[in-house]
């Protein structure tokens, strides 16, 4: 037996020009919510438990694409998916289509614990949170200011984006004057990243 | 898109998977990240947690994809990742996260950078974006 090992991430795709700032406050929070799986793990919590936690404390910080920061659908709305599977034996749960779940690894964690199925999605993921009485919110507590910045760039460019969060002078003008990388057949900088 | 994968001291893996998914998507996309076997998987001998370009994940069943070549390939954790990565992604750009149930951690990806971090109980650690 090896031990114990961990990893976490916050998506991938980043701008090259992301600024030092962003950069600094990116591993700060990766460094955070890594101590608390690794506190988590010298606890003899099981590794079930371990990745619903931290992957709560990632849905709850803004700074990344998921749960609080989603990004955003084209109506301007958060739609947010996640899922958990444990290894030892194969059981998995899954969501999409939540709107109103603060945190919705819990409630994949809950359709794998207390429901006969794998995944639920939209109304009826919905109606299976409040029966499981997981803490609800209003869908703009998702919603950032950033976030609808980037949304009103990605209506402008007619394009489906990663939401990765850029730097204003690496996108627009400046983007323009120094050829960009390409991702998904758009340049690199209007992708912001995560 | 956020994830993370641990194998426990008993050798027991485990990953998950969140995400808001693409700006300015449809009303109902859904993504790799709730699909098992693409966007996230764990079994008995990995955990792994995917982000990137959804539909190129599902196209490759990324997640899974890492699990079966070292069952049935006999790859080790690193192999299997970078074979993946390597070979199943049909042009598109992502990365993952892996654990084994040995104990092994790693990342990977084919995109500009990914936030990241890892350690292990033999006191590796690493945080990276580049």
């Amino acid at each position: 037996m090896g031990g114990w090992a961990i990893a976490v991430h916050g998506g991938a795709g980043v701008d090259p020009n992301l600024p030092k700032d962003r950069q600094e406050q990116a591993t700060r929070l990766l460094t955070r919510c890594l101590q608390i799986g690794i506190s988590a793990l010298r606890s003899s919590l099981p590794a079930i438990d371990v990745v619903e936690l931290v992957v709560r404390e990632l849905e709850t910080d803004p700074f990344f694409n998921s749960g609080r920061g989603s990004a955003l659908t084209e109506k301007g709305t958060v739609e947010m998916e996640a899922s958990i599977m444990d290894g030892a034996d194969r059981r998995c749960g899954a969501v999409s289509g939540v709107t109103t779940v603060k945190n919705p690894v819990s409630l994949a964690r809950l359709v794998m614990d207390k429901s006969p199925h794998s995944y639920l999605a939209f109304s009826g993921a919905e109606e299976f949170a409040k029966q499981m009485g997981v803490e609800m919110v209003e869908n703009d507590y998702f919603i950032t200011s950033d976030n609808v910045g980037m949304l009103k760039l990605a209506k402008e460019a007619n394009s489906i984006l990663f939401d990765y969060r850029i730097p204003l002078e690496s996108c627009g003008a400046a983007a323009v004057e120094n050829p960009p990388l390409h991702m998904n057949g758009l340049p690199i900088s209007v992708y912001a990243p995560e | 898109t956020v994830g993370c994968v641990v194998v426990d001291s008993q050798g027991h893996c485990a990953a998950a998977t969140s995400t808001g998914g693409l700006m300015n998507k449809m009303v109902g996309r859904i993504g790799d990240s709730p699909l098992i076997g693409s966007g996230t998987y764990a079994c008995d001998i990995c955990a792994v947690s995917c982000t990137g370009e959804g539909e190129a994940i599902i196209r490759g069943t990324l997640a899974r994809d890492v699990a079966a070549v070292m069952e049935y390939k006999g790859l080790d954790l690193q192999e299997a990742v970078d074979f993946v990565i390597g070979k199943r992604l049909d042009k598109g750009k992502a990365g993952l996260i892996a654990v084994s149930s040995k104990g092994e951690v790693t990342c990977r990806f084919n995109s500009v950078g990914m936030f990241r971090a890892c350690a292990a109980e033999d006191g590796y650690m690493e945080v990276g974006i580049w």
